[in-house]
């Protein structure tokens, strides 16, 4: 069985909102590491790979490997009525066929309890090979965020072109063309706030900006992003 | 490009 608590509800509401605009159904492989998911959106132009820790969730047992088929609609309809500072135990049994969750406000005064329908999900387990990136751009995950709402005004593409001391965001449409250049900077006070280029080669690939938003919907989990970027690979954000 | 390729011929299938 599974039985993993976490202090704070808010974790788990924000990774379901950063996955559900690109994963309708996916499992959550549980195992005694931690709580894995690898999909693809249904068009296969997006891979999402997520790890939660055991050491993330106090505490954590889960006794053999399990594959929770997860309706990612419904969990974030769910994860709607918990609070953001509510404790969230999630639990499985053995061949269970629901995710129960329990939301638990802090001073214990409400308890919420719900259960998902588990689904049976065929999903192939994918291999990313290693890969050694052009270009390697951290910048603040807010930042990267704007720029991609930004361009948005003008394109559904956007082309990233990444020179020695630059990286340029560049979009250009019918109605005309934008385009927002960040250059690195080392002498900041927060690390979050850094921008670094890393360059092997100079590298200038274009992506659809439609993705690129559904991406940076999690930037509300970390405050850095990075970008690696090579000729001919996905861009590994 | 409009729209973008797919990405899963990249992945190899464990």
């Amino acid at each position: 069985m599974l039985e993993a608590r976490l202090p704070s509800a808010v974790t788990l509401k924000k990774i379901i909102d950063a996955v559900k605009e690109l994963v309708q159904d996916a499992n959550f492989d549980c195992n005694d590491s931690g709580i894995a998911l690898q999909a693809m959106d249904s068009s296969h132009v997006a891979l999402v790979a997520l790890l939660m820790r055991a050491e993330g969730f106090d505490p954590y047992r889960c006794d053999r490997n399990i594959a929770l088929g997860i309706n990612f609609a419904t969990l974030a309809k769910v994860m709607k009525c918990a609070g953001n500072d509510d404790n969230l135990t999630i639990k499985a049994g053995e061949d269970a066929d629901v995710l129960s969750l329990m939301f638990e406000s802090t001073n214990s005064d409400r308890i919420s309890e719900f259960d998902i329908k588990l689904m049976d999900v065929d999903a192939d387990h994918l291999g990313i090979p290693e890969t050694d990136y052009s270009a390697t751009i951290k910048m603040p995950s807010a930042e990267f965020q704007r720029i991609c709402r930004d361009l948005s005004v003008m394109s559904e593409t956007v082309t990233i072109e990444a020179v020695k001391d630059a990286v340029k965001f560049i979009a250009s449409g019918d109605t005309g063309s934008g385009s927002i250049t960040v250059k690195p900077n080392q002498a900041v006070d927060k690390k979050d706030m850094e921008v670094t280029v890393t360059l092997q080669e100079p590298v200038k690939l274009a992506f659809s900006l439609k993705y690129l938003n559904h991406f940076a919907k999690a930037s509300t989990l970390a405050g850095s992003v990075t970008l690696s970027l090579s000729d001919d690979v996905p861009l590994m954000i | 490009p409009a729209g973008q390729r797919s990405i899963a011929a990249f992945f190899t299938k464990k």
